[in-house]
């Protein structure tokens, strides 16, 4: 399977609907401190499933939704979709029926996300397995949040064992 | 749970030292079980020297060495089961430019070999002019994030405005 | 001891607010002391908001912003009693050229106003041109230092070889 | 009281004798890395009275001696003097008598650190209490290791207290 496109709507800075194509190969993505990058590394491990607000770099996880500035109102709702490729028919028997998949995850302030897969809704352990299998997913080695190098370099022995047993 | 892991253990090492070697242009490095004679509790220390130097614990590394060292590791565990996507938020920030270059070989060869589509966040002007293609985020309206497609002259143009 | 610590706090207080607006060129912070009401045993949290941003706390902001926060800080308990020597290493790595440059403002300023001699270990190019002068570290002979002394286009040459 | 001089032999990758001269306002240090820039980090914190092998990145004190390379043998004996310009008579009694001070910290392998002020011995707690006055020292706010900041924004609140504990 291939990752193909996120879009957002409403999660942390991106209020306004925001599509990223992913092609092929390397894709960088720049810009000055504070503009945003982060928070859309944040929204590929949220909507893989990723339920500790700890991990979203907050206290509680409504503080994912676009919380306003000066000149625009907060949001009540969030929306993140990941469309995946699924023509090589490679993920986990539960999804493997179409060649598209789209991947959504709501979330309303004071009442908790919603995922959906194609339309149709699922739990989020439905969808942490389906990231799993494919090697993937918000706990993964190959998302490499900011700062993580640097606390795997500080972490003790015994906390670095974790990396084995993912690639067990 | 204590075969599979010794198993993982086998292969990640031979990922890492591997990747070392090529992250470096030489030197070696190891991982190593350490503590417990119970694989389940023990503690994975990792030992390196770049060209040059005596082997150490990646401890008395220098900074950059230490980065280094951690993404050659974090491939390596990458590499037993790639997948489709791997984001890596600026994790060449302690990095000089000739490891820059080398960082950015290797992930265009990793994602060359395993297909895998990898996106990069970035300051670095060498990493910005070997990606594949490039996005901007601004905030022209104060703490609304827009994203942009950007070519290069654009994006070194974005690393100046705030 | 009680006196003396609120003593500093509000004294720390005052210069952190006053070190932040001039650092992002606005915005506003602040110091609080936190959970117990012993100030002995309080915490000490910090707020920030950069501008045009809701006033939030350290955690939320992002990498290079929470970076150029504690910078203000240091620089704020700094100010209570300058030393005659400065060190700083590698603090500008998570900023952009923006930020860089408002940060190399800032150490010129404390350094002309309190004749504190600063020294300061970079990769920034933008830092490389902003200082007084310039010492390569360089490891010809693998594994041994020299320290020489270059001028801006030796010290760009030098961030290439390894 | 001024800091003019860094003097360093044996310590840690600089093996031959290294002076470092530093000058009023603001001076860089740059090159590859691994090259030794944090070891001159280093060797200021020792001088001025560093007890902590932690602190120096090593688990034992003798790690800071020159450990030899593939061509060069081990040395035995590492020294770092720091030079004082103090013609403004603004160090604490103990050492106020002259313009110049010099203080040495030697180290032989296996038997401990010896300091010397203008050639006479002197204890660790005296050289700490001199740079302790001067706002400055091994603990001192004024000296910002690498990855300092980023512990920094990770500690708990209560383990920033220090932070206005040392500005009272
Ligand atoms: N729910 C939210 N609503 C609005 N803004 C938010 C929300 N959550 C976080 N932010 C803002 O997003 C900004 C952080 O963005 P982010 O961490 O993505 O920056 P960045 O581009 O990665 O910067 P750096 O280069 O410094 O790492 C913060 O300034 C914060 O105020
Ligand atoms: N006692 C010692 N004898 C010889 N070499 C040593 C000793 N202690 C440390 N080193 C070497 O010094 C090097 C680290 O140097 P240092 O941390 O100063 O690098 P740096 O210039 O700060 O690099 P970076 O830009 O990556 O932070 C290590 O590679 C280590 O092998
Ligand atoms: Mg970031
Ligand atoms: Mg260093």
């Amino acid at each position: 399977a291939k990752v193909d496109k996120l879009r957002l709507a409403g999660f942390k800075s991106f209020t306004d609907q925001t599509d990223l194509d992913i092609g092929p190969g390397v894709t960088g993505i720049v810009g000055p401190n504070g503009c945003g990058k982060s928070n859309l590394v944040d929204a590929f491990k949220w909507v893989m499933g990723e339920s500790s607000a700890k991990q979203m770099r907050g206290d509680e996880m409504d503080e994912i939704i676009f919380g306003g500035t000066t000149n625009r109102p907060a949001r009540n709702l969030a929306e993140v979709s990941l469309v995946l490729d699924n023509n090589s028919r490679s993920v986990n028997d539960m999804f493997n029926d179409t060649n598209e998949l789209e991947i959504t995850r709501r979330i309303e302030r004071g009442k908790g996300s919603v995922y959906n897969v194609n339309g149709r809704e699922v739990r989020a352990k439905d969808i942490q397995l389906l990231f799993a299998d494919l090697g993937s997913g918000a706990k993964s080695t190959a998302l490499v949040s900011q700062g993580k190098i640097g606390s795997l370099i500080n972490s003790k022995p015994t906390e670095r064992r974790h990396l084995l047993e993912e690639a067990a | 749970g204590r075969q599979r892991l010794l198993q993982s253990f086998e292969l990640v090492n031979k990922n890492f030292k591997e990747l070392f070697r090529n992250l470096f242009g030489g030197g070696k490095a190891e991982l190593s079980m350490s503590g417990d004679s119970d694989p389940l509790e023990a503690g994975l220390e990792i030992y390196a020297s770049p060209p040059g130097k005596k082997l150490q614990n990646l401890a008395l590394l220098s900074g950059g060495e230490q980065a280094l060292t951690t993404v050659a590791l974090l491939f390596a565990v990458f590499n037993v089961n790639p997948a489709p996507l791997c984001i890596l938020d600026e994790v060449d920030a302690p990095l000089d430019d000739t490891n820059v270059d080398r960082f950015c070989n290797l992930i265009s060869r990793i994602s060359q070999s395993t297909g895998t589509k990898i996106i990069i966040v970035t300051h670095h002007r060498m990493t910005m002019a070997r990606v594949d293609r490039l996005f901007g985020v601004t905030m022209a309206e104060k703490g609304v994030s827009k994203l942009v497609s950007v070519n290069l002259t654009e994006a070194e143009k974005l690393r100046d405005i705030a």
